[in-house]
């Protein structure tokens, strides 16, 4: 799986 | 965003709502750790600091702001408008033993090497072991208000609802947030003490207290 540098989650 | 992120996220927002209620309704702010407040406030304006540069969306926008904005609201509350029903002398936890290591903790484990990554990783950290002073002045006391219970069980309810949000986002977009899902079960196996009295006392119409 991907890590996501986007932090989408609060 | 999935059920249980939305959940989640509703759980924190209830949390805080039920918080100020408290304060407001009682005129006082007794039981609650002002130092696990001010860590709050520190973890939100280090984390959210992508406000500024990075567009999420409308809700994720709202929501950093209200969370922003209603734990500098309750810092004022227990600073200023209620200041003398706030006791220091039971609030003695040493939060530098928690801001020291996650300091620490961050510039080790992070995305990239930048300021605001390094801050993100922090008050990912942070937000794990923030709720510790309070958790600490309840078992100094002994008891709890009714509503402060609740208050800390909607927090811990927020804590537990990302965990499913984690594994659902591994299973159906195959991403994985290590740093936040590590922090994250710490974070909520912290509240696990309090659940047990929670669910065996405060649901079955008990007081909060501690076994002396």
């Amino acid at each position: 799986p991907e890590t996501h540098e986007h932090h989408d989650e609060l | 965003m999935n059920l249980f992120r939305l959940f989640g996220d509703m759980s924190h927002l209830a949390s805080i709502l039920i918080l100020v209620h408290k304060i407001q309704t009682t005129r006082s702010c007794r039981g609650i750790s002002f130092k696990t407040q001010a860590l709050y406030v520190t973890v939100f304006v280090s984390r959210y600091l992508d406000l500024f540069y990075d567009w999420v969306s409308l809700y994720n926008f709202f929501m950093k702001v209200f969370f922003i904005s209603s734990s500098c609201y309750i810092l004022y509350l227990m600073k200023m408008k209620f200041r003398p029903t706030n006791d220091p002398s039971i609030d003695t936890f040493r939060i530098e033993y928690l801001l020291g290591p996650c300091a620490i903790l961050a510039l080790i484990f992070h995305y990239k090497f930048t300021v605001t990554e390094v801050l993100w990783s922090f008050s990912i950290f942070l937000e794990s072991v923030a709720i510790l002073p309070q958790l600490f002045m309840l078992q100094r006391t002994g008891e709890a208000e009714t509503i402060t219970t609740h208050y800390l069980a909607a927090l811990g309810a927020y804590r537990a609802f990302y965990i499913p949000n984690w594994i659902y986002r591994y299973w159906t977009e195959d991403i994985v947030d290590p740093i936040a899902v590590t922090s994250g079960i710490v974070q909520t196996a912290l509240y696990l003490d309090f659940f047990y009295v929670y669910f065996t006392k405060v649901l079955q119409g008990q007081k909060f207290e501690l076994p002396a």
